[in-house]
């Protein structure tokens, strides 16, 4: 069966601001 | 833009598109985030803090459009409208229930789109200050920005000083909106 990784909204927003910016060091 | 499935789908599969639909959402927050004038002379540390700790009311005030409170419905930028009902399918009944009395209220002011955007400024400047370094800078930028939001509104309703103060007091209303949802669960499947 599909698994799914399962996160909270605040977790989401947070990677994928550090990911933002990662990308844009 | 919503890919929110129609209800013929399971709501597992709503879940997805919708999970989907917020790294737009927050990437386009980031961006706005960059464009406002001092933001960026914050370290790249404080800059990463405030998005993390603004983020989701900054998108609690853009949502806010979506929300039609009169007809109790959702209309996605695709134009899938969903009624309250059948979005609580989605676990979300409490979140959505506070975004429809909000965006009642921040509704009903009558903002004007550059001002709800310098609004949305202020927003992301006040959030939880915790991990902030430099806090001077950001009291600072939050200054500047308020004055700037002040002198707007009332340099166009100059015999309404009931607006701006109005307006502030969202603000405790977007903290609490974070506190009580921000935990909310997203599901993204793994293929």
């Amino acid at each position: 069966p599909k698994t799914h990784r399962v996160m909270t909204l605040a977790d989401h927003i947070s990677h994928i601001i550090t990911q933002d910016f990662a990308r844009n060091q | 833009a919503c890919p929110v499935a129609p209800a013929s789908r399971s709501s597992q599969e709503v879940w997805d598109s919708f999970s989907q639909c917020f790294t737009p959402a927050v990437r386009e927050v980031v961006e706005f985030a960059k464009s406002i004038p001092g933001f960026q002379s914050l370290s790249q540390h404080d800059q990463v803090m405030l998005l993390k700790s603004g983020t989701f009311q900054v998108l609690m005030v853009r949502f806010c459009s979506l929300f039609d409170a009169k007809e109790r419905a959702v209309t996605f930028l695709n134009g899938q409208t969903y009624s309250l009902a059948s979005l609580r399918a989605l676990g979300m009944g409490s979140l959505l229930d506070a975004m429809f009395d909000f965006s009642e209220k921040l509704g009903s002011m009558g903002l004007e789109p550059d001002e709800m955007a310098l609004f949305m400024a202020v927003v992301l400047v006040s959030a939880d200050r915790s991990g902030i370094v430099d806090v001077g800078a950001v009291e600072q930028l939050q200054e500047n920005l308020i004055k700037a939001l002040r002198s707007l509104i009332t340099s166009r309703r100059p015999d309404d000083s009931t607006l701006f103060p109005k307006l502030l007091l969202r603000l405790p209303d977007l903290r609490t909106l974070n506190n009580h949802h921000s935990d909310k669960l997203l599901a993204f499947r793994i293929d």
